[in-house]
């Protein structure tokens, strides 16, 4: 607002001047000295002469390099052009703006004092996010990402160009994006939202957040945004509405995901626990990718060997990488410490029988079970469990296991809840069978142990269903499902053959024998 | 058994709906992975040269981002200056490099159809550029075949080989058609 | 059950889906050989 005068026709000039200063053939040093000449005509017009009008002067540029490509954009679409359009017109000016803001970014002050730098990308991400935003709101379907997803993706390659002033400050440059990339996830602008992931699965970004920042400091940023797209996904996949939109991006979520196991598969283990929080229960094959994740340096003995002796294996004493904030996800509160209280002292017993209640949801449509807090309880009793087991000395094993609080907490789960709040659990505890870990060995254990102890064939039949729904799906399978499904039909101890769900239907007798062929 | 979704009964009736309704099944029986355009058996990374959630084939050396002088840039003010791409001028060496490497692009059809003005001709199923080796005697020849030693481009080699090949005309592409606009 | 607010969430992105990225957007300018995508035969090298 109370722009001056006559700054929307100074900006609109100084950005010609600027293309032209551009266009002439150039090397690096008379760019360099071209760019301090245009510095002092930037100066003269007073752009410089206080943060204010800087910011001025970027929001209205900014909004020009738009309007721009709008109307490119438009032109082509009320005159298609002859011949399949170069896209490069569409670039030019956004191009040579950001060229602009980068050398204004990396020769504002001197290359010991990043915060000017820093203050400066901020603003012009904060405009370039706010303008998609307003425009997202204003022109509804008619929104185009291509003038945003092209400033904000030159204006991260050259930020992250090899050079001494962008190295020090590389770190906060990324942070700088990822806080961006927030701002405009898909939640938020839905209509840029393939954007938005071709921005966040960019090789330059995946290389600058997941590969080059030391000690793996960009790895909870990307974490954050990649459970921002699964948040936007899920109510579209829970419903499977799957149009061929939902299609494309759900695609390419995959893809995305299939990249990070192959390169960076200890960033899904890391993280897996957040993902597969968020992901919904039914989008099976994206949930087992996760899970398949295994540390590069660790060998998986082959599940289908016969005779594999799973407690003996070296890592399945290991806790795995992950550090898992249990206050995050299973905050304080009275439950918490009937929780724990009950873990302790194995007593009072009416914590158990309210346990389904402090599970359930209250008017909420379509959703029934608190499945979050279910995948927590599951993970942080299963830990307590772990650990309660060692301090006595043992090892987690079918016997260990049993007849504690831990097991009391688990049993409950299976006797005293639904059909449907029985599946979510059954899930929590299968979203642990992983690569060789402590907890994978646990739940492993935990699962053969209910369907050794269900007091009732509904439950075996749903700890059957569980696996078999996880097994049926196209790879890749994580290792800890097929050990333990492998052990379930093999082990007489489990009479798996015996059972009626076996037998139910021509289909699954087969599925179960192909399977079965396979393990055995 | 369990009458409903949570039950083996549930699971049937979706591994039945997977026969008629592909997209309910998609996400739970899931997709073959292997067939999304991503080498998964790749020893290196895939993430240098992962070329978007969309594209199907991973980026091409010259989509690459690296520093480059800025010397070695065309700049926009000059580039309509430049005299255009003639094909006809460059030698081989420049025309498989084009074509090997503006794969799914105008340019890769382009180079071909220069190659084959020069006598270059493209087996379709081998996927090699054949021509024929000067002074090498023919020792078969049909209206459907002929047998005798060719020149092959190696492309991983970068080099002409002579081989005896026994050539089906069919397997032969014919010669390339440029898109109309181009 | 998807809400009002899912349903504008999918014709937004139903809108940018019939806009999708190009390849060239998330790629530096190429003025000299600027990337001119056409379908090539399947039998020619695609990678």
């Amino acid at each position: 607002y109370d722009d001056p005068p006559g700054l929307q026709d100074k900006t609109e000039n100084l950005l010609r001047e600027w293309r032209n200063v551009l266009l002439s053939p150039l090397t690096e040093i008379e760019i360099a000295q071209n760019f301090n000449l245009y510095v002092h005509r930037m100066n003269m017009n007073g752009i410089l002469k206080s943060d204010d009008m800087i910011t001025r002067f970027f929001r209205i540029a900014t909004q020009k390099c738009i309007e721009n490509v709008y109307q490119l954009l438009n032109d082509d679409r009320v005159n298609p052009p002859p011949t399949p359009v170069k896209k490069e017109k569409y670039y030019s000016m956004c191009d040579s703006f950001i060229k602009l803001v980068s050398l204004l970014i990396k020769n504002t002050a001197d290359s010991g004092n990043p915060t000017p730098k820093l203050n400066l990308l901020n603003k012009i991400l904060g405009i370039i996010a706010g303008w998609l935003l307003t425009d997202h709101e204003e022109h509804g379907s008619n929104f185009q990402q291509l003038p945003y997803h092209r400033l904000l993706l030159v204006l991260f390659l050259d930020m992250n160009m090899a050079e001494p002033v962008l190295e020090t400050i590389n770190y906060q440059v990324l942070t700088a994006f990822c806080h961006t990339l927030r701002i405009i996830r898909p939640n938020n602008a839905s209509g840029f939202c393939y954007a938005w992931l071709e921005l966040v699965a960019h090789r330059a970004f995946i290389n600058r957040v997941l590969a080059v920042t030391p000690q793996q400091k960009g790895w909870g940023m990307y974490s954050t945004l990649l459970i921002d797209l699964f948040k936007y996904l899920d109510p579209f996949l829970r419903n499977t509405e799957l149009a061929a939109p939902v299609m494309m991006l759900y695609k390419g979520t995959l893809k995305v995901l299939l990249v990070l196991l192959h390169d960076f598969p200890e960033f899904l283990c890391d993280y897996h626990y957040g993902f597969c929080d968020e992901i919904p229960p039914n989008c099976i094959q994206m949930r087992n990718l996760i899970l398949s994740a295994f540390p590069r340096n660790m060998r998986l003995p082959d599940p289908f060997t016969p005779n594999l002796k799973v407690d003996l294996l070296a890592e399945i004493s290991l806790p795995p990488r992950a550090v898992i904030n249990y206050a995050t996800i299973l905050p304080s509160s009275q439950f918490k410490k009937d929780l724990d209280a009950y873990l302790k002292a194995r007593a009072p017993v009416t914590f158990l029988s309210e346990l389904r209640s402090n599970m359930q949801v209250l008017n909420d449509p379509g959703r029934r079970y608190n499945s979050q807090l279910m995948n927590a309880v599951v993970l942080y009793v299963g830990t307590q469990a772990i650990a309660h087991i060692r301090s006595k000395g043992q090892t987690p094993n079918m016997s260990t296991i049993a007849h504690s609080a831990h097991m009391d907490i688990f049993q409950n789960f299976t006797v005293d809840f639904d059909f449907e709040g029985r599946y979510l659990f059954l899930n929590a505890i299968a979203n642990q069978l992983r690569y060789p870990n402590s907890h994978t060995h646990y739940f492993s254990c935990c699962l053969l142990y209910l369907f050794a102890e269900a007091n009732s064939e509904a439950v075996q039949e749903q700890i059957t269903r569980m696996l078999l729904e996880r097994l049926i799906v196209n790879r890749p399978h994580p290792w800890g499902l097929l050990v333990t499904f492998i052990e379930l039909i093999k082990n007489p101890i489990y009479k798996f053959w015996t059972h009626e769900f076996v037998h139910c239907a021509p289909e699954i007798k087969k599925l179960f024998e192909s399977v079965a062929r396979s393990c055995i | 058994m369990i009458p409903n979704q949570f039950g083996i009964v549930g699971l049937l009736t979706f591994i039945r709906a997977a026969e008629t309704d592909p997209s309910l099944v998609s996400l739970a029986l899931g997709q073959d992975l292997t067939a999304l355009g991503l080498n998964l058996n790749s020893p290196d990374n895939l993430y240098l040269t992962f070329a978007g959630p969309w594209a199907d084939t991973p980026c091409r050396p010259q989509d690459l981002d690296y520093h480059v002088p800025p010397e070695y840039l065309i700049n926009g003010s000059i580039r309509e200056k430049l005299a255009p791409l003639r094909l006809s001028r460059y030698k081989e060496d420049l025309l498989f490099y084009l074509f090997y490497c503006f794969v799914g692009d105008v340019l890769q059809i382009a180079a071909a159809a220069e190659l084959y003005n020069r006598e270059w001709r493209y087996h379709m199923e081998e996927k090699v550029w054949i021509s024929q080796a000067p002074g090498m005697p023919m020792v078969e020849k049909t209206t459907t075949y002929e047998r005798g030693t060719y020149y092959f481009f190696d492309a991983h080699n970068w080099r002409k080989v002579a081989k005896e090949f026994h050539l089906d005309y069919s397997k032969l592409e014919g010669r390339p058609q440029l898109p109309p606009h181009v | 059950p998807l809400n009002s607010e899912h349903q504008l969430q999918f014709q937004m992105m139903e809108a940018a889906f019939y806009h999708m990225p190009h390849p060239s957007d998330s790629e530096r300018t190429r003025l000299y050989l600027p990337r001119n995508i056409c379908q090539t035969p399947i039998y020619y090298n695609q990678v």
